[in-house]
């Protein structure tokens, strides 16, 4: 569902360490 | 009594759980009484977010997450994202707050645009959370173990995740058994929030919709 695109986005960077963007 | 394993597990959640919270200086703006709808919108929002950031923080930190395959740390996390949001919530409405705190965050949220039939539930889950005066042990291990939940969406690995949850499940029920000893049923109304939690997240794409509409 498109609500949780953003949702998986987030996810996605935050494990990759990205807290900062 | 707990192993010394499983205490040093229990520490090692705990500890955790309690470093990665959103920043203070976002839960301060909540208070901050003045607000409009769009200021209101947006601040959810941007909570919302930071309750995911750290969220993945603390599970990168539970042990043995690492190694799942990467795309089922994925599906975990998305799974369990809204459920966990929602027991990190239940906290600050039952914990004891300055007065008055309590009301304007209430407020704030039901001044939010999110349709009557969303909120009601909300409540009352934060309230059946109330009920059973949970410590931080037992947020910390519920909320792993919300998050090892092998039987979320696309998850492949189901019993890599099982061989996580399962140590988390026995911490749990004899943290339990040690806290409360003339509660036997303390345990049993624990995971029985996590079917709560279920039902909530569940109607949480629901409200959703209904939000951005309105």
């Amino acid at each position: 569902p498109a609500s949780n695109l953003g949702l998986e986005d987030i996810i996605r960077k935050a494990l990759m360490g990205n807290l900062e963007e | 009594e707990l192993s010394q394993e499983q205490q040093a597990l229990l520490s090692f959640i705990v500890e955790a759980y309690q470093k990665h919270r959103i920043p203070q200086d976002m839960a301060k703006k909540l208070l901050q009484e003045q607000f409009n709808a769009e200021e209101n919108f947006l601040l959810l929002t941007e909570m919302a977010t930071s309750h995911v950031q750290v969220l993945v923080e603390f599970t990168k930190n539970i042990p043995g997450f690492s190694a799942l395959d990467h795309e089922d740390q994925i599906a975990l996390l998305k799974g369990s994202a809204v459920e966990a949001m929602f027991l990190r919530s239940a906290q600050v409405f039952t914990r004891k707050q300055p007065h008055g705190h309590t009301e304007v965050l209430e407020d704030r949220i039901r001044k939010s645009g999110i349709s009557e039939e969303f909120i009601t539930p909300m409540f009352t889950f934060y309230k059946s959370i109330g009920e059973l005066q949970m410590t931080q042990e037992e947020h910390a291990l519920l909320t792993a173990i919300t998050i090892l939940s092998p039987d979320r969406p696309y998850v492949k690995g189901q019993q890599a995740v099982e061989r996580l949850q399962e140590p988390m499940l026995e911490v749990l029920r004899r943290f339990c058994a040690i806290q409360h000893p003339l509660e036997p049923q303390h345990f049993a109304r624990l995971l029985g929030r996590l079917t709560e939690l279920r039902t909530l997240n569940h109607h949480h794409a629901e409200m959703l919709t209904s939000w951005r509409m309105s």
